[in-house]
């Protein structure tokens, strides 16, 4: 989280704030609702109390405009900057502002009001960007559910303000795992048109092989329909899909698209009902066998007919010997599978049923 | 296709982007010292969004100076 320099912040807790206009893309009283909720989020992490009046000058006076709007600080038309707001002081200070020329929503569809408000208001408090990409303070907008305040979100306030004397319950979103954690695990790897795509919790890094940086990106804001969390994956190149595990339904994505028709639940892979996971999947080009990891054992699923080999379970101990029961995730390159489990990876040689090397999980970001 | 940073309209959106948030001086490209100020930029929005720091203007830092945000600077007064 940052600060605005100087760390600017309000002199008292109890704020007063005005809807000086309304966008006509919603009701007045959705507007209201919207506003009042976004203040809510962080009064309820905070001392802070806000106080709505109707006429007047109020610290954080809040508006609707479309391009030049009386502050010399243009919007730009549809998409691109959305809203901006003040950091805390007389005159504009706090002052809050929406383009108008966005299309303002009370949904997931572009552009919820309650999530854009909720951040402008951040800055309205004194807070300014954050670089944590699941933070609310991240500057780029993503539309997610549920509480929208992560852990570093309320340090950063509470830093200005303390915490909420009443300790109001709330549930932050955890904040981005860092990729040189040395503990860092894995839920789910795969390939992706020669990408690897890394997923973690609410996140996935995408490693290109021409950059060495691996971005990190909310998995909501590339796929909006996929859940939070990924269970597994893995990469068909024949059919150029990648398929998305989580609980008992699984995706197909082409590319960054999702494929019609899903999801899909895993059992129509040919998986008995008592399956309710999938912990790890990896495709083996040169047989065409996708082998789909559950707790201590693997199943290995024919591509080309679309069913299950016949003989499985297995046993992952049984067949692949040297590294534990469980796996988190699977990659295959090469002819090494790499097996992913807590914060280890095997690199395992298919061919000769051995594990080669034993490695930190994360040594794929080369930390 | 050409590449990303030969492209003068990426040039101008990455321009106007890093005057807007990371407080990159107005005025003309071309002279060395502004093609300085112009890579510094770049890299402080880069290591910013924790994108590899280049310098460049390659395709995810593009990517990123498309998407939708907040008007208020990321970096400075």
């Amino acid at each position: 989280y940052n600060h605005f320099p100087r760390k600017l912040k309000w002199q008292n807790t109890n704020i007063t704030f005005r809807i000086v206009n309304y966008t006509p893309d919603l009701k007045k009283s959705d507007v209201d609702r919207a506003i009042r909720n976004a203040l809510n989020v962080w009064a309820d992490v905070t001392p802070l109390t806000f106080k709505k009046l109707n006429e007047g000058i109020a610290d954080i006076m809040i508006s609707f405009g479309s391009k030049e709007h009386g502050d010399y600080n243009p919007f730009d038309g549809p998409n691109g900057l959305l809203a901006h707001a003040y950091p805390p002081g007389p005159g504009i200070g706090g002052d809050t502002h929406f383009d108008e020329d966005e299309h303002w929503t009370k949904d997931s569809s572009t552009y919820n009001l309650f999530i854009v408000a909720a951040h402008e208001l951040g800055h309205a408090l004194g807070m300014s960007h954050s670089s944590d990409p699941g933070a609310l303070m991240y500057p780029v907008y993503s539309y997610g559910e549920g509480f929208p305040l992560a852990e570093d979100d309320i340090e950063g306030i509470q830093e200005l303000y303390g915490p909420n004397p009443n300790h109001r319950k709330v549930k932050p979103k955890p904040d981005a795992p860092q990729k040189c954690d040395p503990m860092l695990s894995f839920d789910a790897v795969t390939e992706l048109r020669g990408e690897t795509i890394i997923f973690k919790d609410r996140f996935y890094w995408r490693i290109h092989p021409q950059f060495v940086e691996p971005e990190q990106t909310l998995i909501k804001n590339t796929w909006p329909s996929l859940p939070n969390k990924v269970d597994a994956a893995y990469e068909n190149p024949e059919k150029d899909q990648v398929f998305i595990f989580s609980g008992i339904r699984m995706w197909a994505l082409n590319g960054y698209t999702l494929v019609d028709g899903y999801p899909k639940y895993i059992h129509k892979l040919g998986l008995p009902k008592s399956v309710r996971k999938i912990d790890a999947a990896v495709h083996i080009r040169e047989t065409g066998k996708t082998l789909l990891f559950t707790d201590e054992e693997y199943w290995s699923y024919d591509e080309a007919s679309g069913s299950m080999d016949t003989g499985y379970p297995r046993s992952i101990e049984t067949d692949f010997p040297g590294m534990g029961d469980e796996v988190d995730a699977a990659a295959f390159h090469y002819g090494y599978l790499y097996f992913f489990h807590e914060h280890v990876q095997y690199e395992y040689s298919y061919n000769s049923r051995k594990v080669i090397r034993v490695l930190r999980a994360n040594s794929i970001f080369n930390c | 296709g050409p590449l990303p940073h030969d492209n003068p309209d990426n040039v101008r959106l990455a321009e106007r982007y890093l005057h807007r948030f990371y407080g990159l001086p107005a005025g003309l490209r071309g002279r060395k010292a502004s093609l300085d100020a112009f890579q510094d930029k770049i890299k402080e929005m880069q290591e910013f969004f924790k994108l590899e720091v280049t310098g460049n203007l390659d395709e995810n830092t593009l990517d990123v100076m498309q998407q939708p945000r907040c008007g208020v600077p990321d970096v400075g007064e």
